[in-house]
């Protein structure tokens, strides 16, 4: 056929390098590449299988998270992941699309170590119709964490969302810290956390691998959220470390408002991944 | 030290006598996997590579070196010669004071904590240093910068009602010259490089702070889209330098040889943790090892 990118060394060479450029990795880049080659005709669609076939099973499908209904009443939710990633903002588009679906939300600052860390969420509450629960700065977290989930509890709050301080996931002090927050939220509420979502940077590159082993290493997660989709960076790191973790991704980040956050479609992930 | 990988590589050429056409591309190929794995953009990889190879099979190789131990200082000394080459890594002090500094990037990677960095090491040299919180989009930023700016004993300049981040800019240089501030440091909105509205406001905010260094502030994690929006970036403002933060955890920092080899520009600092005092002047062989794992 004629159409397609051809075969040979030249069409290979150029696909790997679509593939690197979208952040697969260069083993994953070269076995797409060669397999999309020799696809001749059907060579994209394989692609696109063999992609999708690097997420875990259970996260092939639409994630339809932010119309899930909540796993409990409060629904509690934890938020975690490096310095930078969107967390914070993420904690704000979420309280808001569960405030448009007519629920309560409470939102937790549980960063008590960033500079004007709790104001920021502060704004995002009034901004998504939340409730904000702060304490002062350098309050211990997993107190933070503990009185928002009692507060959610006495108060009947639908969901309660707590945001974590960016933590870079090789700092044993600072994991051990999101562990304690972790064990203090199912003292306040057994079955608490019910949704632990690691936020990664959508322009991230391979270190996402180590980010997901070791956060999942700490605390077990729930789902993923790539945040910064709307920019020039694909994520394809992602697709491994979501198969490789078994973690499913459940939301992605769209933009800097409070309606830019969306459901993970892995179809359309995938598409943009593909040339 | 090499990473157990281009180890591996340079294992597989020490039974040779010497690199020749015959077993260089071999080797260069787990060196090519090496740097992919540290995130530095492909293309860049393949350049560094090319050279490398002319170098290797080159009438001027260093004698006395097994193959191995040949081919990795190659490596080494290339990816030091491109740090170390792209000009005078010092801060750019202007013949008349204030120098303006102005930070830019995209979302997230530690404008704000650099300016108080910055503010922090310069008055720590005996520089008065002012900042202008020019970030009048992200909730709070203003902020972050006013704290993080009293931290350090810095002046922090905010917007007053209805001034935009370029008025702000003008009038943070005019009052900054009048307060007779050695020094003064822009922090401005992150923004992508593809958006053409903010990326205009940032030409604005340039136009009015008319400063002697734009330093670009690069999260060391960040991926192959370093070099497109590095580019960008450059394109739009001209940059003098690069930050390169969060070096404190594992990401190998490949987007800073991107970044450095399509803007021309050294990186200057590096974000090495939260605290104000975090701030490093850059050393062009540590960054190397650390790419090459
Ligand atoms: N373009 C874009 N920007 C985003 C997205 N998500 C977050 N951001 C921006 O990224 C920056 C960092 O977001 P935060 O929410 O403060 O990140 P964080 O993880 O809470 O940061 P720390 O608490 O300091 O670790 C902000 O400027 C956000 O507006 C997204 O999906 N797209
Ligand atoms: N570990 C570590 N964290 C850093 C470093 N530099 C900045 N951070 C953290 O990274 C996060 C983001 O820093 P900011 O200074 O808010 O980043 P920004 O570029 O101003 O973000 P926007 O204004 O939203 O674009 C914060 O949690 C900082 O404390 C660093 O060198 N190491
Ligand atoms: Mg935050
Ligand atoms: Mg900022």
């Amino acid at each position: 056929a004629a159409s397609g990118p051809g075969r040979g060394p030249e069409a290979e060479r150029s696909l790997e390098e679509a593939f690197l450029g979208a952040d697969l990795g260069p083993e994953l880049a070269a076995r797409l590449a060669s397999a999309y080659v020799r696809g001749g005709a059907r060579g994209r669609a394989e692609a696109a299988d063999a992609l999708l076939d690097c997420l875990p099973p259970a996260g092939r499908g639409p994630s339809g998270f932010l119309a899930a209904a909540p796993l409990a009443r409060p629904e509690v939710t934890l938020l975690l992941g490096v310095n930078g990633s969107g967390k914070t903002t993420t904690a704000g588009k979420l309280a808001a699309a569960w405030t448009s679906r007519g629920q309560r939300v409470l939102l937790g600052a549980g960063d008590t170590f960033r500079a004007a860390a709790a104001d920021q969420l502060g704004l995002w509450a009034a901004r998504a119709g939340a409730e904000l629960l702060r304490q002062s700065e350098g309050a211990d977290p997993a107190a933070v964490a503990f009185d928002a989930v009692r507060r959610g509890v006495a108060a009947g709050f639908d969901r309660v969302l707590l945001d974590t301080a960016g933590r870079l996931q090789t700092k044993v002090n600072l994991m051990e810290e999101l562990k304690k927050v972790h064990r203090v939220v199912g003292k306040a509420l057994p079955g608490a956390p019910h949704r632990v979502l690691l936020v990664l940077d959508g322009t991230a590159g391979q270190n996402m691998a180590s980010q997901a082993r070791l956060f999942a290493a700490a605390v077990p997660l729930d789902g993923l959220v790539v945040t910064k989709l709307d920019g020039t960076a694909r994520a394809g790191a992602v697709l491994k470390v979501s198969g490789d973790t078994g973690v499913p991704v459940a939301l992605v980040g769209l933009g800097e408002g409070a309606g830019d956050l969306a459901d993970f479609d892995p179809p359309a992930f995938i598409e943009a991944l593909l040339p | 030290a090499l990473t157990g990988r281009l180890q591996e590589a340079f294992r597989r050429l020490s039974g040779n006598a010497r690199i020749d056409e015959g077993n260089v591309d071999g080797a260069l190929k787990e060196v090519r996997q090496a740097l992919l794995e540290a995130d530095v953009h492909y293309r860049v990889v393949q350049d560094l590579l090319k050279r490398v190879r002319e170098r290797a099979l080159g009438a001027d190789v260093p004698r006395g070196l097994a193959p191995d131990q040949l081919l990795a200082k190659l490596v080494q000394d290339e990816l030091t010669a491109m740090m170390g080459g792209a000009g005078p890594r010092h801060l750019a002090w202007a013949s008349l004071p204030p120098t303006v500094i102005l930070l830019c990037g995209l979302q997230g990677t530690g404008k704000t904590t650099t300016a108080a960095k910055l503010a922090r090491r310069l008055i720590g040299e005996g520089r008065r240093t002012a900042l202008a919180a020019a970030d009048l989009q992200r909730p709070a930023a203003v902020e972050q910068l006013s704290v993080l700016g009293k931290s350090v004993g810095a002046t922090v300049y905010t917007a007053e009602p209805g001034e935009g981040a370029p008025a702000l800019a003008a009038r943070a240089r005019r009052e900054a010259l009048r307060a007779g501030f050695d020094a003064l440091i822009i922090d401005t909105a992150g923004r992508l490089a593809v958006d053409e509205a903010l990326m205009a406001e940032l030409k604005a905010v340039k136009a009015a702070a008319q400063p002697h260094e734009v330093l670009l502030v690069l999260d060391a994690m960040q991926g192959q889209d370093a070099l497109p929006t590095a580019t960008r970036f450059h394109e739009a403002v001209g940059v003098d330098g690069l930050v390169l933060t969060k070096l404190d955890g594992d990401a190998r920092g490949g987007a800073a040889l991107s970044a450095l080899a399509v803007t021309g520009k050294p990186v200057k600092f590096l974000g090495v943790g939260e605290k104000t005092e975090a701030l490093e002047p850059f050393h062009p062989d540590r960054l190397a090892g650390r790419i090459l794992g």
